[in-house]
This record gives C-alpha cells, sequence and structure tokens, in this order.
C-alpha cells in the first residue's frame, strides 16, 4: 500500500483537484485507491458528491475521537475509489488537539489500525494507494498527513508566489522526516494550472527543474476550464469530459506514478 | 482611521493581490496606508519588496513580544504606502500562542497602542488606512484580524469552490461580532480573478448577488497576466503595468471603497 500526501501551504494551487483526479485515474488502471479529505473546507468532499451532516463519520471523527477508519469510508461513483470526508467542525480539531500527546501521530495510528484490522480479517491490505488532500497551511493537519505518508507529491501553481513557500515546505518535509517519519520521501513535483503560453508560467517550471533535478513529473497538469467545471457536477474530470486535456494529463500522471514506484 | 481584514480562508483567492494593489491604489488617492501581512507565506511582504530576516522587526514581533507597530513599519516604492512585514516563524506563533491569555486580541491591542502612542505624540491616527493580508484559514491569525478590523472585505474567486466556503466564514464572522468585536461590519465581497468568457464565473457572480445583496463590489477584478507578474518584480501593479486592466480594476475598486465610508 503505498500512501501518499499531496500539499503545498500556498493557496489554490490544485492539491483537491489533483487529488480527485489523481485517485480516479490511479481506479481506472485498476487500482483500489482511498483518498482523505483533511481540509475543513471539505472541497475534496464536496467535488467526489459526499457531504457529511454533524454527527456523521468523517475524518474529524477518526482525528477525536478514534473512530476507525473502516466506519467511515464512502462509495465514490468511480469504481475502486472510496473516500473518507472531512466535515467543518475539523476547523477546531487543530485547537482541541493542542494538547494531546501524540497529536501528530493521530492518523499514522489509525491507519496503522485500519490496515492491521484487514489484515487479519481478509489478509489483504485495504488499499493500494491511500491519498491524503492537505489544507493550504502547515499546522496540525497537514503535519499528520505527513508523518503518516510515505511519499509527498507537492503540487506547485507555476506562479510566481510558488517558490517563495517551497523551501519552508522542504524544511518541515526534513524536520519530520528526522524526528518522526524516517522513511517519508519526495516522490515529485506536479505543476499545476500550466499554461505554455504564458512566460512567467514556463519560467517557474525551468526554475523548478532546477531546484528540483529529477523530482518534477514529466507532465505538467494544463490549465483546462473543464477541471475547473467538474467539482460544480459532483463529477471528476473522467465523468465529465473524459476527452479533455484534463483527463489526459491527469491519465499520464498517473502512469508516471505507478512507474515510479516508491522504493518498498 | 478605517481598519480592513481581507479574508478568506480558500487558498489563492487573490486577497494578497488585493491587499497589495488596493493599498497602493488608494495611496495614489491620497490616502496614508498601512498593510500588515499577516500570513507566515509571507507572500505580500516579498511582493512589496520586503524580505525580513530572522530576528528582525516583524509581525511575528508584534504578536509574541510586544513589538510596537512604529517599530516594524517599512517603507514601499509607493508613496504613501507603509508595510509592517511577515516572517516565516510566524508559522510557528499558533502553537506558541495557543495557551497565551487573550491570545485573540494581541493585535487589537498593539494597534490601539499604536493609534494612542501617535496620538499622544502628533495629535493625528497614524494612517488613513489599515489593511490586513490573511493567511489561507480560519486560525489564531486570522481570528486577531477580524477582531482588531473594524470592516471585513471577503475576496472571492468567481470558481466553483467559493461559495462551499463562504458560510462558514460568515458564521465565524458573526460569531467574532458577538463576542469580541461588536462593531465589526462586513463591507463587501470582491470578485477576484474573474473571466467573463466563464459560464461558470459568470454564474457564480450572480450567486454571489442573490446570497449578498447589495454587498458585491460593483466592479469584478478582472483576470489579467499583468497582475500575475508583477510580484515577481517587487512592483504593483500600477509600477508594473498603469495602463493595464489590472491596474484600472484595482483604481476603481479603490473609489468604490472610498465613497462607501464605515459607519463610522
Ligand atoms: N488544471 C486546472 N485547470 C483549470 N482550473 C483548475 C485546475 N486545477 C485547479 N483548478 C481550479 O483552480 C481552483 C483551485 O484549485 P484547488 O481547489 O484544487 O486548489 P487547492 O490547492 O486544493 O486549494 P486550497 O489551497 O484552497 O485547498 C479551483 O477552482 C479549481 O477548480
Ligand atoms: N486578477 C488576477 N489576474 C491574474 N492573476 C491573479 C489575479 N489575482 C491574483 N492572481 C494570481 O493568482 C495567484 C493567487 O493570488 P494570491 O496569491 O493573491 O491569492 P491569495 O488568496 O493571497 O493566496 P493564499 O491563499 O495562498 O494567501 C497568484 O499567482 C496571483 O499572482
Ligand atoms: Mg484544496
Ligand atoms: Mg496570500
Amino acid at each position: 500500500m503505498r500512501v501518499l500526501a499531496i500539499i503545498n501551504q500556498k493557496g489554490g494551487v490544485g492539491k483537491t483537484t489533483t487529488v480527485a483526479n489523481l485517485g480516479a485515474a490511479l481506479a481506472r488502471e485498476g487500482q483500489r485507491v482511498v483518498v482523505f479529505d483533511l481540509d475543513p473546507q471539505a472541497n475534496l468532499s464536496l467535488y467526489l458528491g459526499s457531504e457529511v451532516g454533524r454527527g456523521e463519520a468523517s475524518v474529524y471523527g477518526v482525528l477525536t475521537e478514534g473512530l476507525p477508519i473502516q466506519q467511515s469510508l464512502r462509495a465514490t461513483a468511480t469504481e475502486g475509489l472510496q473516500l473518507v470526508p472531512s466535515h467543518l467542525d475539523l476547523s477546531g480539531a487543530e485547537l482541541e488537539l493542542a494538547s494531546t500527546l501524540g497529536r501528530e501521530t493521530l492518523l499514522r495510528d489509525a491507519l496503522q489500525q485500519w490496515v492491521a484490522d484487514r489484515l487479519a480479517e481478509t489478509g489483504q491490505e485495504p488499499a493500494d494507494f491511500v491519498i491524503f488532500d492537505c489544507p493550504p497551511s502547515l499546522g496540525l493537519l497537514s503535519v499528520n498527513a505527513l508523518v503518516a505518508a510515505d511519499e509527498v507529491m507537492i503540487a506547485v501553481q507555476t506562479e510566481f508566489f510558488a517558490l517563495q513557500g517551497l523551501s519552508k515546505l522542504v524544511e518541515v518535509i526534513q524536520l519530520l522526516r528526522r524526528r518522526m517519519n524516517p522513511g517519508l520521501s519526495l516522490t515529485g513535483i506536479i505543476p499545476c494550472l500550466y499554461d505554455s503560453r504564458l512566460k512567467l508560467a514556463r519560467e517557474v517550471l525551468v526554475e523548478l527543474r532546477k531546484y528540483f533535478p529529477g523530482k518534477v513529473f514529466q507532465n505538467p497538469i494544463r490549465t483546462n476550464v473543464r477541471l475547473a467545471e467538474s467539482p460544480s457536477f459532483g463529477q471528476t474530470i473522467f465523468e465529465y469530459a473524459p476527452d479533455s486535456n484534463g483527463a489526459k494529463d491527469y491519465q499520464r500522471l498517473a502512469r508516471e506514478v505507478l512507474g515510479n514506484a516508491a522504493k518498498t
């Protein structure tokens, strides 16, 4: 089971769009995928057609009440793709958990329990891929994702502010690797919202390849209005516009991710 | 002195771009403006040409060590526009201050002290406008801005996820108005990154005017590549591309903001 965190504290760079559509693309390749919505805004949950009422099972219960992950799984319209949804209450979790011992490892512990339970029941791991959608911050929720994950993928918009926050993000990843998660590796940088007609975008892409040699995924995700429209129909890009650039780009990314299997 | 908070927990919607360029546009109208960078990513500080080294005066010192605001002011290239910069250390402030008594009113207290000091010295308030750039979350830094401000302006990208987070944001604003800041009013909603060719954008704008009648600023800020390029030169839109749509839109917004003086 590969566990990925899609992260960037810079907002609006394409994290949620990537988790929803990379998840769906991997499921289309026959993988069993579970995506987790760790953002209190619950954009991923809405994108995949799930709205959680107060008190219903969600990531909030998993982190604050020890709710088992298997009790918070939801099906989506895509076969092979399941979701652990978020809830607005999650925005209070950072302060609620501020004094809980081991608050950084709550998600890792829940994940390990879920895997152990499934292995005992079925002799198989519960999924081939787990993907965390992170909020635009480096607070407790993102830290939980980085501690629970084996691989990090940084979604980056090819615009000016993109480069500024990356050094801090890499610093935090290295710190967590040293202190809490020695197996954490940076699998790659995903250029999102790429428009090759913009000189700025081309320049930022060149800079990214310079700073992170060998780490930037070959195919940027191009800006494509179908990707911006698909969430309003609660559909992934493959359901909404299967022949669009958005669908092609995410399918290609899925193949690249499959090709570079993590150092298991 | 009008004190505005530009806020939205949704990331990448144009908050920083609005604070930098609305601030500059108000200064061009002869107002004395001070903008505060409350985002640990320090995008606003970079946009206005300020990089803060560790230990140098910044918002971090104001919130955690009681550094007077007048000691952290920096000039910018625009006459009449000053900046209180951010620093990456600010990302630790939320946890550092988690158990500080009155942690929500630290910014308000600092602001009131600054105004009192200046009135005593010069008989005049230190500025005509103070504008807070908020991070993409509703954590302690954004709460400090909402408690210290008299007016809230919500920057909204005209895309699908925009509407989902607004109800939570309005809830938080109402809560803070009841509990900590009775004078806080919602001055308006600023539609940003607007592209009238996209049906989705037009639909979202219609929804916004329906949900917030009389609160949506007349002129949306149109998507304009010059606005995306200007920060890479450390220049406001007025220095970088004074004849662009971006410059026109922000100047028009400034006139609208001046026209609807807060209920003083
Ligand atoms: N490749 C793309 N082409 C066009 N629009 C896109 C693309 N990727 C994302 N978008 C749109 O850009 C906006 C931001 O994307 P998204 O919400 O996925 O970013 P995010 O990083 O998850 O944001 P946040 O930081 O708030 O969680 C959304 O409106 C989304 O529909
Ligand atoms: N009207 C516009 N036209 C074109 N590009 C824009 C416009 N407004 C903002 N941008 C670009 O969109 C990106 C996001 O804008 P900005 O950083 O101001 O948003 P933000 O809400 O402050 O983000 P964060 O949530 O990370 O603080 C930046 O690359 C910016 O240059
Ligand atoms: Mg998101
Ligand atoms: Mg910003």
